[in-house]
């Protein structure tokens, strides 16, 4: 599995469609304090099935919909949107035809969160197991949050060893 | 299931040993699993001792040579099991210049040995300037952010961005 | 006990609120007491509103903007009874190139209005170079600590020590 | 009252006397990670009167004592000095009489520590109770320890008030 891109519309301070293209080796994404960084990382999270609002800092999950500025109404609709490659045929049989596949998430205020595969509409659980056999994943030791490494630092044993799991 | 708990472990020991040594420019560091004697039960708990310097508690450890020293736990752990894709947000806040550019070298190490394709988030110019490709996220709008492009050869635009 | 409480609360409050239009440059910021309609009882709650931005759930603030924000009322409570010496450990740390700037311009204000020795920590070439002196700890003897003058007109001893 | 200088002997890192002068204005402490910038300061809080070993990132209070390294044997002892000018005469009445306050904590390997002012012997409390009515003192939210803005952040409602009683 390869990541190509991603897709931002209406999710936190991403309102207009924004994109992103994820390319080999190390790329740096840089910026002033508060202009979005986080966000657009804890997008790529929130589509790879993150449940926890807490995770992405909010108190419920509708707070990753953009809720206005001064001059912006709030939106309704947050949608973000990842393309893969899949030339290695490892996705899951009833996917696996496709040379891509393209996962995307839309929250709708209220209502709650709906996921597609290649349009197709698939439970969160299936793309939670998409990502999870492709050694990745919301919570995959390889996506380090803002502050996680202090918090790890401080964990406990018991704690620390849950990232044991993830290698095993 | 406990045999590939204790397997797993001692690969990432190894690792964890390897990179550590490397990281710190000498010392020692390694793991053990702790509190239980079924390892399904097990706490794990990381002894660290950098160059020169006893093998005194964790707690006891630097603000940054704990950053680092968990930046190595995880990318030992990382190394068994590479992902398609890393994303690290401001690890390199705490470390100092020094560190830093060890910090890169590892980046460089594990993207050669690995597919990974790595999105890492910074302040530092240093890390900036060791990265192949920058993008900047910006509000020129207040509260709407933006992607642009940034050039890395552009060393004005780069320090706007820090 | 009370009364002195809410007295105290009205003038952090008030500091609160004009320390933050200034580091943040706008926007707004106030204090709540919260929980209990016993000030004795209750909680301290921010609200904090970024130029620009509405006032969302704290928790949902950037890194950097969260640590301002603290470093903000840290500063208000100090104004109502100043200290003797005031001690930072890098607090500067996940603030951006512009914000340390401000975060100076504020140590230089309370430096003005107050007697306070301060020394701070800081990894940072920006913050240092706002010092008006520096000490340098080192340790050319593995795990052993010594004390050095650094001269501030040296730019290349300063990165040395970032 | 105001703060003259510290010096160290035997804490954590800073196995041989050390001296800081502290003097008004801005101060800067710089240094790569490790080299003892934070074990200066908390020397600084330890002669304050610290009573908490965790607050100090030790288990035990012993923890800041020189324990050694490849070459050098460890110590049994820990020393720390704290220079006040007292002109303003606002001290406790029994040290009230000297332009100068010298407050001295030590600790010696498994008998706990000894406080003394101006070679007095006094108690914990009573260094607490002098520094506390100068505004200062080692739990001052004007003493702020590495990482401690993250967690202030972080905290409860109930735990961000007791910085408020500090000011009251
Ligand atoms: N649902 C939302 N709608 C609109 N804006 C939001 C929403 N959620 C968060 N924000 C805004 O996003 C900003 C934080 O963005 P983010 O955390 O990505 O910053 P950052 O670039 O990572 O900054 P730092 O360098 O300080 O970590 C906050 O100022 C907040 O107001
Ligand atoms: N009792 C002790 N005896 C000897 N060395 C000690 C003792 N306690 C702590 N140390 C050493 O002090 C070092 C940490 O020092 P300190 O925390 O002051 O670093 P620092 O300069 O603040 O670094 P950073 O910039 O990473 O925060 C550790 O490497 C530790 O080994
Ligand atoms: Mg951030
Ligand atoms: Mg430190």
């Amino acid at each position: 599995m390869e990541f190509k891109r991603i897709r931002l519309s209406g999710f936190k301070s991403f309102v207009d469609p924004t994109e992103l293209i994820i390319e080999p080796g190390l790329t740096g994404i840089v910026g002033p304090n508060g202009c979005g960084k986080s966000n657009l990382l804890e997008a790529m999270r929130w589509v790879m099935g993150e449940t926890s609002a807490k995770r992405l800092r909010g108190e419920m999950m509708d707070d990753v919909i953009f809720s206005g500025t001064e001059r912006r109404p709030s939106r309704n609709l947050a949608e973000v949107t990842l393309l893969l490659d899949n030339s290695d045929r490892k996705a899951p049989a009833q996917f696996n035809d496709s040379d891509e596949l393209e996962v995307s998430r839309r929250i709708e205020r209220d209502s709650g969160s709906a996921y597609r595969i290649n349009g197709v509409e698939v439970r969160a659980r299936d793309v939670q197991m998409l990502f999870a056999d492709a050694a990745t994943g919301a919570n995959s030791p390889s996506l380090v949050s803002q502050g996680q490494v202090s918090a790890f630092v401080n964990a406990k044993p018991q704690e620390r060893r849950l990232i044991l799991e993830e290698a095993a | 299931g406990r045999q590939k708990m204790l397997e797993a472990f001692e690969i990432v020991n190894k690792n964890f040993g390897e990179l550590f040594s490397k990281i710190f420019n000498g010392g020692h560091g390694h793991l053990v699993l702790t509190e239980a004697d079924d390892p399904l039960e097990a706490g794990l708990d990381i002894m660290a001792s950098p160059p020169g310097k006893k093998l005194l508690h964790r707690s006891l450890l630097s603000g940054g040579e704990q950053a680092l020293t968990a930046i190595t736990l995880i990318f030992a752990v990382f190394l068994t099991n590479p992902a398609p894709v890393c994303v690290l947000d401001e690890v390199d806040a705490p470390l100092d210049d020094a560190n830093i550019e060890r910090f890169c070298d590892l980046l460089d190490e594990i993207k050669e040995r690995t597919e990974t394709r790595f999105l890492i988030v910074t302040h530092n110019a240093i890390s900036m300037a060791r990265m192949e490709r920058l993008y900047g996220v910006t509000m020129s709008e207040q509260g709407v952010s933006q992607l642009v492009s940034v050039d890395l050869e552009n060393t004005e635009e780069m320090r706007a961005f820090a």
